[in-house]
């Protein structure tokens, strides 16, 4: 399908780069695997576009595969409720994801409480609340304009009170050069470890699929300030691919958690590197 | 970073007395890969060094530059003269004027909507009508109230579960109440949704807008190529309003857009407050991308 003339030239390479640049993987990623792949291939006779291809899927595999990202699971031993929190920048899918993961979460029984800590977005908690009302689940919420540690520290009690599995917490999305905004995500944490040091458990970083580069910075940020655990991309139902993510495991070891592949409650799947690399070459 | 990696490719190039082939085949190297750093699409950026490389060939570059002028500025020129468009002022002929916004999920439309309302208020004392199009989204209603209730605008909701039904009462409304401009935020959408996108097709046939307003998130990569023409495609859009550029992303995703479309930018959100909307300004956004 890349048109091979029989042989590997510069048409069939800078194919390549535009199909991996395409698929935002990124300048440096690309010229990187491209020439890993190249100067790997031995004699005439292996260098196809097949082995090629496999080669390539190989190298972006074993880089998503470096970390494991998976989603918690509540054991019992584990006595005050696993505290999830989700971050990122404005409009790429917190708090629909919030409610795929309470979703998911609550499906074998477990009992998941929300926290609504965007305190100031329009019409933001009134929007977790409906998403409560459709799951059955519990949303903690203040008034607007008030602190997200204070409304943070208040659900992480009484979700301990009501010995609830999970917590989920949703944040105000904020752009990551913004310092203020950075700092209070930072103090939501403090004040939680006022009440259990050992959490939040996981702090999931939302990217939108259809970011560029500018999701690398976006990671690298959020990760100077939080303990980010992993990636929850969103809007893969699209045709953005979201390569960026491959920079963000290799530059940062932060692992792919989950999938957001439409605007319901049930379109969230697993992270699976094999599927996802087909996704972004295939 | 980008413009440290410019400033060397083009002193290479300046104070040369005559550019040999290889100098420009590395400088123009250079470019595509600064470009494609920005985000910009990968064949727009293969066309933009293509006419690059036609115009240094041919000369017209390299005699219109001066001794010690930098390649870079010519460059930088050449491309905001591509990203300025006479047609950059919102057009708004009817009475009620209308204006329809639309895009991809999240990327800043019903705080678009408010911005405009705003923004007319203020800089054209035009009075506007906010419709809550948007019956899919949860609480989408009340977040357009939320804005509209914070700069005195008001909204339509309408009645019913048809975005057409509630666009074609509300243009009747404005037109009774004497309300110069009906801006109709819509429900986020994938280019490639079959039914969402008829949807704006049907009411952009029944009710033809003044503007078709594309709303593009700044830190859009590759794809905004796809959404861009897609859009244009289905609902022949008059131009864009490209958000969140407070971030740090480059934007090279404005140059996709206008490439591909040949529409004009002409808004673009600085912020979340409902203040934070200005002109499409080409110099600053080329010198954001270029570094
Ligand atoms: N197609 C698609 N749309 C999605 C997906 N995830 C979220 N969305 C949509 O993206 C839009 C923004 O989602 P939100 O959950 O409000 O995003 P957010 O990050 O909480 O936004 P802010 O709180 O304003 O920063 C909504 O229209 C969602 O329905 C996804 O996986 N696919
Ligand atoms: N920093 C910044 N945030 C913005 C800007 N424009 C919008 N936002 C924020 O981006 C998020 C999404 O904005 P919305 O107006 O809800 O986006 P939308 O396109 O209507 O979303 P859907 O209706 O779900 O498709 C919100 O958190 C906004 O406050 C901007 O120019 N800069
Ligand atoms: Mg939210
Ligand atoms: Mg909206």
């Amino acid at each position: 399908w890349l048109g091979w003339s029989g042989k590997l030239d510069d048409d069939f390479w800078d194919d390549w780069e535009e199909a991996m640049i395409e698929v935002d993987l990124g300048v440096e990623t690309t010229l990187e695997l491209l020439d890993k792949v190249r100067g790997g291939l031995g004699s005439k006779k292996e260098a196809t576009p097949v082995i090629v291809k496999e080669r390539l899927g190989e190298e972006l595999v074993s880089i998503l595969e470096s970390e494991a990202g998976a989603l918690p699971r509540k054991s019992k031993d584990r006595g005050n409720p696993i505290v999830i929190m989700v971050v990122g920048v404005n409009g790429t899918g917190k708090t629909t994801t919030i409610a795929k993961l309470a979703r998911k979460l609550s499906a074998d029984g477990s009992l998941v409480i929300l926290a609504a800590c965007d305190t100031f977005r329009a019409a933001a908690i009134e929007q977790l609340q409906i998403w409560g009302e459709r799951l059955g689940v519990e949303v903690i919420s203040q008034q607007y304009g008030g602190d997200p540690a204070a409304v943070a520290f208040d659900a992480l009690k009484a979700a301990t009170a009501r010995s609830c599995d999970y917590l989920i917490i949703d944040t105000a999305g904020r752009l990551h050069t913004r310092t203020t905004l950075m700092d209070e995500l930072a103090k939501i944490v403090r004040v939680l470890r006022k009440i259990d040091p050992g959490v939040p458990d996981e702090v999931y970083l939302c990217l939108d699929a259809t970011f560029g580069r500018n999701g690398v910075v976006q990671a690298a940020k959020f990760a100077e300030v939080l303990p980010l655990t992993g990636v929850l991309l969103t809007k893969l139902d699209g045709t953005a691919r979201g390569g960026m993510v491959v920079s963000i495991q290799k530059e940062l070891g932060i692992p792919v958690v989950a999938l957001g592949v439409g605007e319901d409650a049930s379109d969230l799947i697993e992270f699976n590197p094999v599927a996802f690399v087909e996704g972004l070459i295939g | 970073r980008i413009s440290s990696k410019f400033q060397t490719i083009f002193k290479q190039i300046r104070g040369q007395g005559r550019l040999s082939e290889k100098n420009i085949s590395d400088s123009l190297r250079d470019v595509k890969l600064a470009l494609l750093d920005a985000d910009v699409n990968y064949r727009v950026v293969k066309e933009i060094v293509a006419r690059t490389r036609q115009d240094v060939m041919g000369e017209k570059v390299l005699q219109s530059l001066r001794p010690g002028q930098q390649f870079i500025k010519v460059f930088h020129d050449r491309l905001v003269e591509f990203m300025t468009d006479p047609e950059s002022e919102l057009k708004l002929a009817h009475t009620p004027a209308l204006i329809l916004l639309a895009g991809l999920q999240g990327a800043g439309k019903t705080t678009a909507a408010a911005k405009l309302a705003l923004w007319l208020k203020e800089k054209q004392k035009l009075s506007s009508l906010l419709v809550a199009a948007d019956l899919q989204r949860p609480a989408a209603v009340a977040q357009l109230e939320v804005l509209g209730n914070q700069i005195g605008v008001e909204i339509f909701k309408g009645k019913g579960k048809s975005p057409l039904k509630i666009i074609g009462d509300a243009i009747k409304y404005a037109k009774s109440s004497k309300i110069g401009c009906v801006i109709v935020d819509t429900a986020g959408r994938l280019h490639i949704d079959e039914k969402l996108m008829e949807e704006l097709r049907k009411i952009k046939d029944k009710y033809p807008p003044d503007e078709i307003l594309l709303v593009l998130d700044a830190m859009t990569g590759q794809d905004a190529v796809n959404v861009a023409v897609e859009f244009d495609r289905q609902i022949t859009i008059t131009g864009s309003i490209l958000t969140k550029l407070d971030g740090d992303a480059r934007a090279g995703a404005a140059i996709s857009f206008r490439s591909v479309t040949g529409r004009p930018i002409k808004l673009i959100g600085t912020g979340e407050k409902l203040t934070d909307l200005q002109v499409f300004d080409p110099e600053r956004i080329v010198s954001r991308i270029l570094g």
